[in-house]
């Protein structure tokens, strides 16, 4: 890639420990139509909050409470009939809500899903629509979005009330080139970062809803999607995804990528280059960070997973029962993989 | 990497850019 890439010995697929991730639970979504996401939310049943998970298929959003030994049940469904779910935005620090993003290619509308005060009936509340670019849930029950594109484009802060609804808006200063996705840079509530179609990151004071800084990255890697960003030292480090990477000779497959940015300056370079074990193909499709464990879903069907502070890959999962993977999120509410097939298949994985 | 490939850097970079930025 760049002399600037820190070189990085890359394991071999046959050295990773196949231990590393142990299957603990598996649910099966008999309503027959496109598996689409899943995400892990708390939930309060019965006076307790509980760490539910919530799956998705095209039409139909379902939330599952814990039972003993790892099983599950489903306690609630909401039902779409018009546009399907593509899908679910997480929202930290809430309970008892579950936010999806509705639309055929791209985002439609932005919903609430909730249940009725006495927990016999779902309900559903419209919470944006129009043409939504990006979509992000964020700390302190808040979601931002950005919606239109270029002189028109709006981005909006949404804070949650306790019972779902939306309490306020903001407006954050739009920048003049359209938002592809978000990241909240950690340990900084008030800060908000953005990656647009120009290949440059943008910071915003969500308090104030400036726009702070434009910084270009470089151009190696085009649409590249920001997944973590935290602050040290007066710098800020940024976790990106290359979906679009070509294979290196000397690296392998590069699927994420850690870069350096100074604010002050918009300068930036690559620190670590996060690539596949030599013998393993493919490119970045979809996938998920949490703290320092990134995971994919690659274009061959496999799930890798790296430690970004180990800096290789430190566990794959190939296709199982013959069917590639298709999605992969991190557990917001304990540590566990959720592991997803189109077919409905949700796997949970202790990592 | 080396840092001062990066120029000068501030630890309170986002109080200065927040009141450099138009508000």
């Amino acid at each position: 890639h760049s002399a600037e890439q820190t070189e990085i010995e890359v394991p071999a697929w046959d050295s990773l420990n196949p231990g590393t991730l142990q299957l603990v639970s598996k649910l099966k979504n008999p309503s027959g139509s496109c598996s689409v996401d899943v995400s892990a939310t708390w939930w309060e049943i019965a006076g307790f909050k509980q760490p539910c998970i919530v799956t998705a298929c095209e039409y139909v959003v379902s939330l599952w409470k814990p039972l003993d030994a790892w099983q599950w049940e489903k306690i609630y469904s909401w039902h779409f009939t018009e546009v399907p779910v593509l899908q679910i935005v997480a929202v930290p620090d809430v309970c008892n809500l579950v936010c999806v993003a509705l639309g055929n290619l791209e985002i439609r509308e932005i919903r609430a899903l909730l249940c009725s005060p006495d927990g016999k009936s779902e309900k559903q509340v419209l919470l944006s629509s129009g043409n939504i670019k990006a979509v992000l849930g964020l700390a302190k029950r808040r979601l931002v979005s950005s919606s239109g594109t270029l002189c028109d484009q709006q981005v909006e802060i949404m804070t949650f009330a306790e019972d779902g609804g939306s309490k306020e808006k903001q407006l954050l200063m739009p920048p003049e080139e359209t938002i592809l996705t978000f990241a909240e840079v950690q340990g900084m509530q008030e800060a908000l970062l953005g990656t647009t179609i120009m290949n440059n990151i943008v910071i915003w004071n969500l308090k104030t809803g400036q726009l702070l800084k434009k910084m270009h990255i470089d151009d190696s890697y085009q649409a590249s999607v920001c997944h973590k960003a935290y602050s040290e030292m007066g710098l800020l480090f940024v976790v990106l995804s290359h979906p679009c990477a070509k294979e290196n000779e000397l690296l392998g497959s590069p699927v994420f990528q850690l870069i350096v940015i100074n604010p002050k300056t918009a300068l930036s370079m690559g620190v670590m280059l996060y690539c596949l074990p030599h013998g393993q193909a493919g490119r970045f499709l979809e996938g998920d960070v949490k703290d320092h464990f990134a995971a994919a879903v690659l274009t061959s069907g496999t799930i890798a997973v790296w430690d970004l502070l180990l800096g290789h890959c430190t566990a794959l999962l190939p296709p199982v029962s013959g069917q590639n993977w298709s999605f992969v999120k991190w557990s917001g509410t304990d540590s566990h993989l959720l592991a997803g097939q189109k077919d409905g298949n949700i796997f949970v994985y202790r990592y | 990497c080396n840092k001062a490939d990066l120029g000068p850097i501030s630890l309170n970079w986002f109080e200065e850019l927040s009141s450099e930025a138009p508000p």
